[in-house]
């Protein structure tokens, strides 16, 4: 899982996060075979930047506060991707 | 702007929708207007007509929910989710559900039911989330002062992109007769103006266009020439020597030139130098000669110099005192060729503002061949 800029997010936010990712933009991570982390973690990373880049937010690829700020705003149930 | 997996439309115009249930959080008849107001926003701007019933399968369906009911996207509790809608299809498609978990209100507390549908609205009649954060289908829910709101362009791009725009007018079947709604005899108007050589009589949505030379008016959504002007304005006037018109809702102002709306409206009222006790204005008159806009508020009117910007000292003033023979309350005025024409109600009054009298007293749609 890609750590913030000094500030790593916490379990929760990493649960909370790959949820956001699953509803909104198409993440699959029970796919990817656990024992391939590093593509989980390039996989989620895209997500990341997938979701940041459809928000306005700066493209970094990372759970940074922004982006969390912007996962816990109140929103519509309908994906912003599809696959 | 995206439109949704698979571009969903409805085959048709007219399209019904239907309240299973209401939210305990608001009066029945405030979730009707809300939906109604939020319907109205697409129709605007469409060709679509939406009508309302109240039994039997509709269109689209509306309903709060809370947590799992029944379409594999459960709700989440307060916040989170707020709502959610299906693309234009049969059975569940076109669908729209609201969280009951929300605190649904009409007003900035809680959560504005209004805009939340007309995003999920936007959902049901085929439109995905837009990446522009001014757009109302931009997926995170912000309120938005009601009184201002408007679709954004990318939102009307897209949705004109599924249903193209309004159907434009169709001259009655008799092309010399006048629409019958406008000769009503009880007739009256929200502002009246001229435009270059036209004459614009506005009334709710739309406005009604004369010139001179010709008969019968053109009839249009106020929405098609100008989307974010409001509907139900109350004074309009044309400053030709700015070659604008500008137009008055409440306690704030819109210029426009051809069909443009001008950058950096709308203002205040107050900017004009009004005192904070004006909340509206019920007509307006631009006097060529003298470069002056008369403002006619209640019983009172105010004189502000085009040239100099700023309201004329000495200001209000009575209109009865000044305007002998105007002593009612006026919707509308507009000046041509020399004489003011104020309208109050279903009557005109033709007056002569160098001989300070009332020349001709004339029904509000003297000017449509009824």
């Amino acid at each position: 899982v890609p750590l913030t800029n000094g500030t790593s997010p916490g379990e929760s936010d990493v649960a909370f996060a790959q949820r956001y990712l699953a509803d909104f933009y198409d993440l699959k991570m029970e796919t990817i075979p656990m024992t391939k982390m590093r593509v989980n973690r390039n996989f989620m990373e895209n997500k990341i930047q997938e979701m940041q880049q459809f928000l306005g937010l700066k493209v970094t690829g990372q759970l940074d506060t922004a982006t969390l700020d912007m996962m816990h705003r109140p929103r519509c149930g309908v994906p912003d991707v599809y696959d | 702007f995206r439109v949704m997996q698979g571009r969903p439309v409805w085959k048709k115009h007219f399209i019904t929708y239907r309240m299973k249930n209401y939210t305990p959080d608001m009066k029945p008849e405030d979730v009707d207007y809300a939906i109604q107001k939020a319907f109205q926003v697409w129709s605007d701007v469409t060709p679509l007509k939406f009508r309302k019933i109240n039994t039997g399968e509709a269109d689209i369906m509306i309903q709060f929910a809370h947590g799992a009911h029944g379409d594999y996207s459960p709700f989440d509790g307060r916040n989170g989710i707020l709502a959610h809608a299906f693309g234009p299809g049969p059975g569940i498609g076109g669908d729209t559900h609201f969280d009951e978990a929300e605190i649904w209100t009409k007003s900035y507390k809680g959560t504005n039911l209004f805009l939340v549908a007309v995003h999920e609205l936007g959902h049901s009649l085929g439109l995905g989330h837009s990446h522009d954060p001014k757009a109302i289908m931009f997926p995170t829910y912000s309120y938005i002062d009601l009184s201002t709101f408007r679709l954004s362009a990318d939102d009307i791009r897209g949705i004109q992109s599924l249903y193209g725009a309004p159907e434009k007018p169709r001259p009655s079947s008799k092309p010399d007769s006048t629409d019958p709604t406008v000769c009503d005899p009880n007739m009256s108007f929200d502002a009246v103006t001229t435009v270059g050589d036209k004459i614009f009589f506005f009334k709710d949505r739309y406005f009604w266009r004369k010139t001179f030379r010709t008969l019968v008016p053109e009839f249009h959504p106020i929405s098609s020439f100008w989307p974010s002007l409001p509907s139900g304005i109350d004074a309009a006037y044309e400053v030709t020597s700015r070659d604008s018109v500008f137009i008055f809702k409440g306690n704030k102002f819109w210029a426009i030139r051809g069909n443009e709306e001008q950058a950096g409206y709308p203002r205040g009222i107050h900017t004009l130098g009004f005192p904070p006790t004006v909340r509206k204005i019920d007509a307006a008159i631009f006097d060529k000669e003298k470069q002056k806009t008369y403002f006619f508020v209640e019983d009172k009117y105010w004189r502000f110099d085009e040239k100099r910007q700023s309201m004329e000292p000495g200001y209000p003033k009575q209109i009865a005192e000044d305007f002998p023979g105007i002593d009612s309350k006026l919707d509308a005025a507009f000046e041509s060729f020399g004489f003011f024409y104020f309208f109050s109600g279903s009557s005109q009054f033709e007056f002569d503002p160098n001989a300070k009298k009332v020349t001709h007293v004339l029904k509000s749609n003297s000017w449509f061949n009824c």
